[in-house]
């Protein structure tokens, strides 16, 4: 999957199975990823658990646990709240039935959007700064802090998912890379959904040209969505790739804008 | 380790205090427990860190020295925001909204999507 870290980093990453994206002090997200085509080694989200962990008088420990096509508006005891009736410190929010929750986690400051989209899961988060940086040097494999690990990452190195673009379809052919879409057809039909020609447009691109399957589409049109109502700067919302309208700042760092 | 923040906003909330007004010591115990609080949230970060452990035998003292019990009402750097420590924003967010800042720094974002 496509992953944007809490340093505004940008990365294409295998991460099959089960991978931690935070474990902090206050909240432990975990993904679980599977191929999404036979012989690629691009995977996608199925299955996302998130712990809210215990903190004083707030609220109890709380588990979500979403896989595909099962999107719960509930944790995993039932509950849609954590904390005393009144003060619902936790709250789940049923935004589409079954495709989108909203999960607000008032005494942490804390916002985490999940959705299905087509076969698989997405999930976006707002935390505050001080939480997120608040844990042990033990718990150092968290994807949303250091981002993926070089050994899964299937982008060149600094990011560059146009350089994959470029090496493994043929940027002129008139013949789908995979069933379904040219990458003429693939940039036409990203570029419907996201006119501007970001990082986001680009990951569009690509997971229609290794997939065939437009759900992608409004996956990445629904992240970057998500990237605007939570990342806290709108300068910083719009990702550009080297060569376009920005300049990679070293390995898999992006140009922001 | 933002130990810093902690022991700066506990100056300003202690500093317009007079001992010699009712009130004072029941102010003064909100501002530490507010102190602690935040010493508290800070503490895996700054293990082992000299001004950090200062802070936390001060506070400790502090609160004997006044009989200030360990629960009860804090004191919010921002006096228009009611102290709820079910609220994040109401004793983090609270310095980070002012100047009208719809989108504070001091959060981060962390996004997943796509194969």
């Amino acid at each position: 999957p496509h992953l944007r870290t809490f340093k505004d980093h940008f990365q294409t990453c295998k991460v099959e199975g089960a991978w931690p994206l935070i474990d902090n002090n206050y909240l432990s997200v975990q993904v679980t990823n599977v191929p999404v085509v036979p012989g690629s080694s691009a995977t996608a989200t199925n299955k996302i658990t998130i712990i809210f962990k215990a903190h004083r008088e707030c609220t109890d420990q709380k588990v979500y646990q979403a896989v595909t096509d099962d999107l719960p508006a509930a944790f995993v005891d039932g509950s849609t709240s954590g904390g005393d009736g009144d003060t619902k410190s936790l709250l789940i929010l049923e935004r589409e039935s079954g495709r989108y929750v909203e999960m607000h986690a008032r005494y942490i400051g804390t916002t985490v959007f999940v959705r299905q989209l087509g076969r698989y899961l997405t999930l976006a988060i707002r935390m505050p700064e001080d939480l997120a940086m608040s844990y042990e040097e033990s718990q150092d494999l968290q994807l949303c802090v250091n981002g993926c690990p070089l050994s899964e990452r299937i982008d060149d190195g600094q990011g560059q998912v146009s350089a994959i673009l470029g090496h493994s379809v043929p940027r002129t052919s008139l013949a789908p890379a995979w069933p379904g879409y040219t990458l003429e057809a693939a940039n036409a039909q990203c570029h419907e959904k996201m006119p501007v020609k970001d990082i986001y447009f680009q990951s569009c691109v690509f997971d229609l040209l290794t997939t065939g399957d437009a759900n992608f589409t409004a996956a990445a049109h629904s992240a970057l969505e998500d990237v605007e109502a939570l990342h806290p700067r709108k300068e910083r919302w719009h990702i550009f790739p080297s060569g376009s309208q920005g300049t990679p700042h070293g390995r898999g760092h992006w140009a922001v804008s | 380790c933002r130990i810093q923040k902690c022991s700066t906003d506990f100056v300003a909330l202690t500093s317009h205090l007079n001992s010699a007004i009712d009130g004072f010591d029941s102010e003064f115990c909100k501002a530490l427990r507010a102190y602690a609080g935040c010493t508290q949230r800070t503490s895996k970060a700054c293990r082992g860190n000299l001004v950090y452990h200062s802070a936390v035998l001060g506070i400790s003292d502090l609160m004997s020295q006044r009989n200030c019990s360990k629960d009860g009402p804090t004191s919010s750097t921002n006096p228009e925001v009611t102290h709820d420590p079910c609220n994040y924003h109401s004793h983090a967010g609270a310095r980070e909204h002012r100047g009208g800042d719809l989108n504070p720094p001091g959060y981060l974002f962390c996004g997943l999507f796509g194969d």
